[in-house]
């Protein structure tokens, strides 16, 4: 029985252009999953590789695969087509893993800009829209008993990417605003739009293996008095229980000092 | 340290919200405070110094906090003692807490040291065994400010000192959002060695991650975050555009209070700001400032340690 705990999914993402695959998601995670970074497939920047970066934009991909060159350099910028030039399709991208597990699992995405679609072995989760939201979906019942899952998500750029006028300005026509997304990706007096918005899976992606319940978003508080000598931690959770029983359980909380220098707890 | 486990019962398929309850000196601590506050108050100082001199052991001091909860049962009636508990309790609930005796406290950079805990908590299911585990850093500091009505400027305070901001404008990491903890410690790092103890997310970026505030909690960086709102964007800009914000403002309330389960535990997250240089529109904003607002419970308790403040 695999251990609880979470695991970055940090190796091994694949991306292509939505308009150049012509399998379906359904297909792309059953029978026609890619076999490898071939055309149209890229190998996508994921999160800890060397720089520990966390999976990134669509055009960051681009540029780390040398399809577009680095917009920060010169005025090579110039040079990317706009999103309000090329429409959302060109910029809409599939994303592409594996990964071994068959337990209680949530598939946990902490940042998707803007919406997706998540395709598992065969089987679609709808993503809904906003930049600043995370994600946990339970996709215990669709694992492959085997382990061997295929993961597919097609990510859709914002719904109002907006256009740059000709002068710039700051948040070029404003039209980024209707959405709940950064707005300096229409650029600024001190930066360049970005030509995708920043369209992609853009923070951390991971799956958790958890029991019949999991603990959601603890929170912690302290409350002094007397002078900061008598000091209280009030600390709150939710608590999910997912199985078909009551759960009778014992909750731990503990709270050590953080140890220094060489010294280490045993 | 300290260590507590509570027996939770979860029925069939649902979700809870579970507080942990204190531990019991606190219950007689406090109900003896509040029955003769002046009394009770001398003793308690009488014997933390006790305590601070190594004279008495802090189990005894509790313990006897405990014994005089029995003498005052006796003087004044259970009832009456509970009642007086429940008082002070309210009727919120979120009395519940583990008790804790001068605790390293979190300090901003050039203030102190930047103390940190683990706090670890675990469930346990009966014939399952551990089904979930979380911890998290956490550091005891209390943040407050004001808008100084001389001024007109924001004066802050941490663990009731007042400090003197030397802040900078953060934009984000990376244009492409290629972020990495790599570079979020040595960015945070250099703000630190700047001798800065603030930095301001400015609206038109991002939430910053859980990584950039692991790194201002190390080095002592206060953090002002803003929500998605700038006034260029929003109402303000040329041409005006988007006067009422986003088109949907359930998603944007539905983002920002998941932005805050995500950051609300960092010690250094010091202040939420509806927007730059422009305020949320008004539905959005009435709803983050009482989705932000310090619980009742904090509120009441501010009145006891003010008392206690006074009395000392």
């Amino acid at each position: 029985m695999a251990k609880i705990g979470t695991t970055r999914l940090d190796s091994g993402w694949l991306a292509a252009r939505s308009t150049e695959v012509s399998h379906s998601g359904t297909q792309l995670t059953t029978t026609h999953p890619p076999s490898g970074p071939t055309s149209p497939w890229l190998n996508a920047v994921v999160p800890g590789t060397a720089n520990g970066g966390l999976i990134d934009s669509v055009l960051a991909t681009l540029v780390e695969n040398k399809v577009v060159p680095d917009p920060f350099y010169g005025l090579q910028n110039e040079m990317i087509i706009d999103i309000a030039d090329s429409g959302r399709e060109y910029y809409t991208f599939w994303f592409f893993t594996t990964f071994q597990r068959n337990q209680h699992l949530d598939l946990n995405f902490r940042g998707i800009n803007y919406s997706a679609e998540v395709y598992l072995n065969g089987h679609k989760k709808v993503v809904p829209k906003g930049m600043f939201r995370r994600h946990s979906l339970d996709v215990t019942d669709i694992l492959h008993p085997d382990g061997q899952n295929l993961l597919a998500v097609l990510v859709h750029p914002p719904d109002h990417p907006g256009s740059i006028p000709p002068e710039g300005g700051q948040g070029g026509d404003h039209e980024i605003g209707k959405d709940v997304a950064t707005q300096y990706v229409q650029g600024w007096d001190w930066m360049a739009p970005i030509r995708d918005r920043n369209t992609g899976i853009w923070d951390e992606v991971s799956v958790s293996i958890t029991g019949p319940v999991k603990i959601i978003d603890p929170h912690l508080v302290s409350s002094f008095f007397d002078d900061y000598k008598r000091v209280y931690l009030h600390a709150t959770t939710e608590l999910e229980n997912r199985s078909s029983w009551v759960a009778e359980c014992s909750l731990n909380i503990q709270v050590t000092t953080g140890v220094e220098g060489n010294i280490c707890l045993v | 340290e300290h260590l507590q486990t509570q027996h939770v019962s979860i029925p069939a398929g649902s979700q809870l919200q579970y507080t942990f309850p204190e531990c019991n000196s606190v219950n007689h601590q406090i109900c003896f405070q509040s029955t003769c506050p002046k009394l009770g108050y001398a003793i308690q100082s009488w014997m933390y110094w006790l305590v601070g001199r190594g004279v008495l052991l802090e189990g005894v001091r509790v313990s006897s906090g405990m014994q005089f909860h029995y003498v005052l049962c006796g003087l004044f009636g259970r009832n009456v003692i509970r009642e007086r508990l429940r008082d002070w309790r309210g009727d919120n609930g979120m009395n519940l807490q583990l008790f804790f005796y001068k605790p390293d406290l979190w300090w901003p950079n050039g203030m102190g040291k930047q103390s940190l805990y683990n706090v670890h908590i675990t469930i346990d299911v009966k014939g399952y065994g551990e089904s979930d585990a979380w911890s998290n850093l956490f550091g005891f500091r209390k943040i407050e400010s004001h808008i100084d009505s001389a001024t007109g400027g924001r004066l802050f305070k941490v663990n009731g000192q007042p400090i003197f901001i030397r802040g900078g404008n953060w934009i984000l990491s990376d244009g492409l959002l290629r972020l990495s903890k790599k570079r979020y410690e040595t960015d945070i790092k250099f703000h630190a060695d700047m001798n800065f103890n603030m930095i301001r997310c400015w609206g038109g970026g991002l939430a910053e991650r859980p990584e950039f505030y692991h790194y201002c909690d190390i080095y002592g960086l206060l953090v002002w975050q803003e929500f998605w709102i700038t006034g260029d964007v929003d109402g303000r800009g040329v041409p005006v555009s988007n006067p009422n914000g986003p088109l949907d403002h359930d998603l944007f309330l539905l983002c920002a209070r998941d932005t805050v389960k995500l950051l609300r535990n960092h010690p250094s997250l010091a202040l939420w700001v509806g927007g730059n240089e422009q305020v949320p529109p008004d539905d959005i904003n009435e709803a983050l400032k009482v989705d932000l607002r310090l619980h009742p419970y904090f509120e009441n308790s501010n009145e006891i340690s003010k008392s206690s403040e006074d009395l000392s």
